[in-house]
């Protein structure tokens, strides 16, 4: 995945079966965003793999004051590829015959 | 280690904790 500066990764073992998951996100060079960036730490959060946009969580860590609106792009794209890898990762794990 | 909760309006929970040093990406 591209490196957006932004860092996702799970926040617990994913077992492969549960929809919602622990995803931690932090930023790791703040150089890479647009906006001015508050150093607020690592921002831990559930994510439901099959009814949630990526987008739509970025766009409230906005509202709730951690990046700016001009951000909220670069934090939508880092949850995509994190999910996107997971998702991956759990089709890989299903057997074919299944 | 001091951890602070925001809660969304839309009622999802945002639990900020520190990054941990080791995956801080180097200079």
């Amino acid at each position: 995945a591209e490196d957006t500066g932004v860092r996702v990764e799970l926040n617990e073992e994913d077992d492969g079966k549960k929809s919602t998951i622990a995803l931690k996100l932090w930023v790791e060079d703040p150089k890479k965003l647009k906006g001015k960036y508050k150093d607020t730490g690592a921002i831990e959060f559930t994510f439901d793999l099959v009814s949630e946009v990526p987008e739509v969580v970025a766009q409230e860590m906005v509202e709730s004051g951690f990046f700016l609106d001009c951000d909220v792009k670069i934090v939508g794209k880092s949850i995509r590829d994190r999910v996107a890898l997971i998702k991956w990762r759990r089709e890989r794990t299903v057997s074919p015959g299944n | 280690s001091a951890t602070a909760q925001v809660v969304h309006s839309a009622g999802r929970r945002f639990i900020v904790s520190p990054v941990p040093e080791a995956r801080l990406k180097e200079q």
